[in-house]
């Protein structure tokens, strides 16, 4: 059975995609069968995988809404080990639809559909810059959520309401939730800001911060453009590298060696 | 009557709280009467003006969902010529409230608020990073969309979504409306991408991309720590400059000299 992790936080543009698609690669690299689930309508998981969003039939917005087995919608990408339930623009509908729906399916829908799903070790779900009912559906769906914080004073805003929320879904509908872990992103040595962002994060989340901090890279927001992940375009870059370390420490912390 | 323009684009992360915050203050500075309308959850305008979003008792949550008159719940900020509508956390169940409405008041609220405030020469409205019920009502109560673009791949793809979205709401909701400019942010001119997307976007926008480009700039993100526009907190470093190039850019084209 894979282990799910959902990687949220309401501030945009904090590097959710990037951390997903980074450590999926890096995963995928050392063997362990992923599959990226991108769960935001702007479709960068799947741009940032080679595919292009719009050229694909099948999504998880058919999936979610259309009933289509989640069998059908999965697609291989470039790399072994690493397949995709890609994301459609249309997927911003789906908010409407599933509002719409009674309450237990409305947020437990993708939930359900994950169950159905085997044949990898981890399962990692990219979610949209809010807390609405796509973020909510991909908590429910996850035994963990990791946390992309970005170094700006701006991102520690939104932490406490972050939290509340994980808090609501582990008492009203995943008691199985747990908070994986916090990446540190975008992290700039040169200023005194980011080191303050750090250490207040360090002490909001005792213990759960991850020790890889990933520092701001020109080549990790270069990637995309490129369809390839990061540690896969510019392997030696310290973003790339960053991101290596990361992967091997969650690894590390599931109980792999 | 004011001249009422909203920031928008569903990406995360690109500069539009920054953007809104930093032609307020410059348009105060020169006498200009601003209101800023945080219309997001995250409260990111508040802070960034020096107002604590949790102590507020009233805020645009109460007036939108509440009925409370716009005038109780507007505050006035440390700088004269500026005030502001704060937001709250508890906006993001507005979502929920204002889509239980008709459908002309689900997306016409704001604008029947904001059709009441006076003494105004400009009012800026700052929404999050969603197409959702906010951001509708953010475009259907203003005369101009200006969208902020930052200088990566990634925040490239949302365009046409974005501009599907205006089209949608000049059709339906608000004739009236404009795409007032796009404005390039966080460019760092020691990398080929953001000269690429630079390029791209000028394409994809002809003579609708304002000429100030904002540039990456420290001060600018430590700026909201202090509380503080980026204008007033470091008035001569890039960032701050470049914002009240884009001010002046923006006076001027409103035939203000
Ligand atoms: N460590 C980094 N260094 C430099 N650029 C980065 C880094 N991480 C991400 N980026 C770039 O910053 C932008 C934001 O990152 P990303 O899109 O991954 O954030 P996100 O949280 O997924 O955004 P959204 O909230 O819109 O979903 C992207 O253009 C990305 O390429
Ligand atoms: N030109 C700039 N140079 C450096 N940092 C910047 C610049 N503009 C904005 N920032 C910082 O980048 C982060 C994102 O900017 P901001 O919060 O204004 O974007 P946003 O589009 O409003 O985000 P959201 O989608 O979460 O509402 C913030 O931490 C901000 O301080
Ligand atoms: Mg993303
Ligand atoms: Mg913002």
């Amino acid at each position: 059975m894979a282990l799910r992790y959902t990687f949220a936080n309401q501030k945009g543009g904090v590097g959710k995609t990037t951390t997903v698609v980074n450590l999926a690669a890096s995963m995928a690299l050392w063997g362990f069968r992923t599959l990226v689930v991108d769960a935001d309508p702007q479709c960068n998981a799947t741009t940032s995988l080679g595919l292009d969003a719009r050229a694909l039939e099948r999504s998880v917005y058919e999936v979610l809404v259309g009933g289509l087995p989640v069998r059908q919608a999965i697609v291989s990408t470039r790399w072994d080990g690493l397949d995709l339930l890609p994301s459609t623009p249309g997927l911003a509908g789906a908010t409407v639809e599933l509002n719409a729906e009674p309450a237990q399916e409305r947020v437990g829908r993708l939930a359900r559909v994950l169950a159905g799903v085997e044949g990898y070790d981890y399962v990692l779900v990219d979610s949209p810059p809010s807390l609405g009912v796509l973020t909510v559906n991909a908590l429910v769906a996850a035994q963990g959520v990791v946390v992309p914080v970005q170094c700006e004073y701006l991102a520690l805003e939104g932490l406490t309401q972050l939290t509340h929320t994980i808090t609501l879904v582990q008492r009203a509908l995943n008691p199985n939730l747990a908070l994986r872990g916090v990446v540190m992103t975008m992290f700039d040595r040169r200023t005194t800001l980011a080191n303050e962002v750090v250490s207040q994060v360090r002490k909001h989340f005792p213990k759960r911060v991850f020790e890889s901090v990933i520092p701001r890279s020109v080549r990790l927001s270069e990637a995309p453009s490129y369809g390839e992940p990061g540690v896969v375009y510019a392997p030696r870059s310290q973003g790339a590298v960053a991101y290596l370390c990361l992967a091997r420490e969650l690894l590390v912390g599931d109980g792999h060696t």
